[in-house]
């Protein structure tokens, strides 16, 4: 048996957003530490990695690990049904092709059950190493995903360049360029307003705009991100879910010809 | 010019 409960219905509706832009279907691995998703873009040029720790959940029970392959676009449409302040129960047997989402109205009066067919999804796990970083930068989350935004109205690639005065972001395209600077800022008062940058050394490195945009739909998760970058690995862009878990976005850098 | 490179490579298969 498997049941995990959240009290808002809002929290699975974002994570799925901070997911469906990149991912058709995905795994949800399921023990009894919690939930974990690892999937690739249809392009292997972009990773997800979801955790929900068990003991963010209001109620969680694993018997036995169970992966539930989902259709993200069939759950999107189950959970449109569910009102964001509606507690969410999702419920499976072991060795069963179907989940079940029960939403519940803050006073009870209003129960639903959704049933919707598991799938089996042939994917790999992978192991993703441990890097030491050249240089992390933790900012706004908001800030961030103005920043693609606003570049990517001028070209199709980032270039992110980091240094100990602070990270630069740089598009250029048929209208022109656009830069925008950003220093390291030492506001204790606003922490979560904070531009803080960890460098061991200098980098910069290109990415494709359309991704990172896409990682930005995880922006309501969370008011702060964090961007790992070294030479030649990939981007990890981290956004950490309060009292349940992260989801870390992997992006392949653009390669110079 | 610049391509866009893949994560094959990058992480090891389980």
């Amino acid at each position: 048996m498997f049941e995990a409960r959240l009290v808002s219905s809002g929290t699975l509706k974002k994570v799925l957003d901070a997911i469906k832009d990149l991912l058709n279907e995905a795994s949800f691995d399921c023990s009894d530490t919690g939930i974990q998703l690892q999937a690739m873009d249809s392009s292997h040029v972009s990773l997800v990695s979801l955790s929900l720790r068990a003991d963010g959940f209001d109620k969680y029970r694993c018997d036995r690990n169970l992966t539930m392959g989902m259709n993200l676009a069939s759950m999107t449409k189950i959970l449109k049904c569910a009102n964001n302040d509606d507690t969410v129960t999702v419920k499976a047997q072991d060795d069963a092709d179907c989940v079940t989402f029960v939403f519940e109205s803050k006073k009870q009066e209003k129960i639903s059950d959704y049933e919707m067919k598991l799938m089996n999804l042939d994917q790999e796990h992978l192991g993703i190493p441990e890097t030491d970083f050249s240089c992390v930068i933790h900012m706004p989350s908001g800030e961030f995903s103005r920043i693609c935004r606003d570049l990517s109205q001028f070209g199709e690639s980032v270039i992110i360049s980091c240094t100990k005065e602070g990270v630069r972001f740089s598009s250029s395209g048929d209208i022109g360029s656009a830069n925008i600077k950003l220093a390291q800022t030492n506001n204790i008062d606003k922490e979560e307003e904070t531009v803080s940058i960890d460098l061991q050394e200098p980098v910069t490195l290109t990415f494709a705009c359309q991704y990172l945009n896409s990682f930005t739909k995880a922006t309501p998760l969370s008011n702060r991100v964090s961007l790992s970058m070294s030479a030649n690995v990939p981007l990890v862009v981290e956004y950490e879910i309060p009292d349940l878990g992260h989801i870390r976005y992997y992006l392949a850098p653009k390669i110079e010809e | 010019t610049s391509t866009q490179g893949r994560l094959d490579g990058f992480f090891k298969v389980l």
